[in-house]
């Protein structure tokens, strides 16, 4: 039994070897070789982009608040999305300095591939995730107006030249004293992208704030230096509907579903003959 | 039978050593009945480690154990795998004795790492047992 059982271990590693990226199952087959392919872990965390570990540490920071240790997900998170996912953009260009007086952030052009995300996967929310290089602290609370232009995605080259604009968007935010991150909503610019399983998305995206008087009327004003500001990441918040995707909506509603079924069985057994007979009568007469 | 029967009546209720707690601890609580187990391993044992960021300890569990032949109350098991014990014991022992197979899961949250280098956060169904059953 010894021997069969070494066999058995030997047949299981070779057996494993050969087997796909387990998670092969649960994600969209692409055709791409991956012989000579960096394992992804590598290339996100050594890519010498800042932006990545950044990136990384946010998500871990996520992860925490939507999972236990042991990996359950919390009863916590909204019941509504079972994906989140984030992208660095493959390519960023920064048409002109900002003007750090007046809080307005240089525009920066963005191109994000959308590549993973599966027909499955239906958008719920999407927001820019920016944080800031180093820990920035606001004289005071500011509103900042951020201006969005969804470009022609298949854009060949990064020359400078306007590609026609498809789409504005102007969507208003605030900004706390004590900021380490910050998400600008763009869900009703990504929807219709992602919905219509656009491969890219290439957009532009500038924002100017100023400070909230009626918030604070006596503090002193001053410049704050907002070019500290990396370019950001892309959020998606997304509902997969897939069979081996969590639905924790769809749990609770069984559950509500079961704790009706049972508060009806109880009704119908406690209302008195009176009313069952009505109630039998009602069916009859509905079924006539 | 009736010599029999008085044979019986007159053989000792019980063996002088037998132990009435030992008795019951084994019929109460059997030591191999079918129950959950914990399996906790790292995901590179499961070579998953080069796209899995978090968790980083998975414990699936598994269900291991012998299905009692008064299945019902204890296992939530249909009368059918009362059935195939009997088939089992009496009448064909070539069809097997019930299984204890997992009856509940819980699904798994995963960070992973995408071939583009993107991150996503998932949660998938059914990757951790949380009851067994006899079927």
């Amino acid at each position: 039994s010894q021997v069969s059982r070494g066999e058995a271990r030997a047949a299981a590693e070779a057996e494993s070897e050969s087997v796909a990226e387990p998670w092969s199952l649960l994600r969209p087959p692409d055709g791409r070789d991956r012989s000579g392919f960096l394992s992804p872990l590598f290339k996100v965390l050594y890519d010498g982009q800042g932006g990545t570990p950044r990136a990384l540490r946010y998500m871990k920071r996520l992860y925490k608040a939507y999972a236990t240790k042991e990996g359950i997900p919390k009863s916590n998170r909204s019941p509504l999305y079972n994906t989140v996912r984030l992208f660095t953009s493959c390519a960023q260009h920064t048409q002109a300095p900002g003007d750090q007086a007046t809080g307005s952030v240089p525009p920066v052009d963005l191109l994000f591939n959308l590549d993973r995300v599966p027909a499955v996967e239906h958008l719920l929310k999407s927001g820019l995730l920016y944080s800031f290089s180093n820990s920035i602290s606001f004289p005071s609370a500011v509103k900042c107006l951020c201006h969005l232009v969804i470009k022609e995605p298949e854009f060949s080259s990064w020359t400078p030249q306007r590609a026609p604009s498809l789409l504005t968007f102007n969507s208003q935010f605030e900004l706390k004293k004590k900021y380490k991150w910050f998400e600008v909503d763009v869900t009703t610019a990504l929807r219709p992208l992602v919905a219509s399983h656009k491969r890219s998305v290439h957009m532009s995206v500038n924002f100017t704030c100023v400070r909230n008087q009626q918030q604070d009327p006596v503090a002193q004003d001053g410049p704050w230096n907002m070019t500290l500001l990396v370019p950001p990441s892309l959020l998606l918040y997304l509902n997969d509907t897939s069979a081996q995707a969590h639905h924790r909506w769809d749990s609770l509603h069984y559950k509500r579903r079961s704790s009706q079924r049972a508060d009806q069985k109880g009704g119908l057994s406690a209302c008195p003959m009176g009313e069952e007979s009505t109630e039998g009568g009602r069916s009859s007469r509905h079924r006539r | 039978g009736q010599d029999t029967v008085s044979l019986e009546l007159n053989k000792p209720l019980a063996p002088a050593s037998f132990n009435l707690s030992e008795y019951l601890k084994h019929f109460l609580f059997p030591q191999h009945e079918c129950e959950l187990h914990d399996f906790r391993l790292s995901f590179s044992q499961l070579k998953w480690d080069n796209w899995i960021v978090a968790p980083h300890r998975y414990n699936p569990r598994y269900c291991k154990g012998d299905c009692p032949r008064a299945v019902g109350h204890r296992y939530g098991s249909p009368v059918h795998t009362m059935v195939q014990n009997i088939i089992h014991e009496k009448l064909n022992s070539s069809v097997p004795r019930p299984s204890c197979v997992p009856a509940k899961y819980s699904p798994l949250s995963v960070l992973t790492i995408e071939p583009d280098g993107s991150i996503a956060y998932k949660e998938y169904e059914d990757m951790i047992a949380t009851k067994c059953t006899c079927r």
